[in-house]
Parts: C-alpha cells; structure tokens; sequence
C-alpha cells in the first residue's frame, strides 16, 4: 500500500465511527 | 519515525475536542477517511478534502501531514 500511516488512521477512524 | 495506533487516537481526540461545538466537522473527517478506507477517493483526494475541511487551524493540518507518505504534504497559510 502507498500510504501506510494513512491507512492505518482511516482504520482507526472507521473502528471509531463504529463504537460510536 | 512510524506513527502507532495511540498516535491516530490521540489525533482523533485533538480533532474532536477542536470542533466539541461543531461535531459536523469531527464527522465529516471521519467520513472523508472512511472513503480512503474503501477506495473511493486517494490520497491527493484526502488531501484536497481534509485541507478544506481544516482550513484556519494550521495544529490540525499540521498534525494530519504527519500520516501522509514521503512527498505529499498540505501547505499551512500563515
């Protein structure tokens, strides 16, 4: 993947959304 | 140096705790890196969004350069 860090914070932001 | 887990939470918060009166905006950055998750836009378009969306707080902006890959970088008005 091209952006690692990236994508490692939209799976954070999506786990976020979803807990709340 | 790599960024961890803590470093997009704690980011998250800053994000959140800004906008505590505007959730909208917490919302929005949420969805706009929902889309990169699922393909639907890259990351020039994250880019093009988040620095819109973040426009006037420089801490924001320059906190979410941070995660961008070598070479890409959202320039901060001063």
């Amino acid at each position: 993947l091209p952006a690692p860090q990236l994508v490692m914070l939209a799976n954070v932001a999506a786990v976020t959304a979803a807990e709340s | 140096q790599r960024l961890k887990v803590e470093d997009a939470l704690s980011y998250l918060d800053q994000v959140k705790l800004q906008f505590g009166n505007q959730p909208q905006v917490y919302n929005d950055f949420l969805d706009i890196m929902k889309e990169f998750k699922s393909q639907s836009i890259d990351t020039p378009g994250v880019i093009n969004r988040v620095s819109q969306l973040f426009k006037g707080h420089p801490d924001l902006i320059m906190g979410f350069n941070t995660f961008l890959p070598p070479g890409y970088k959202i320039e901060v008005q001063t």
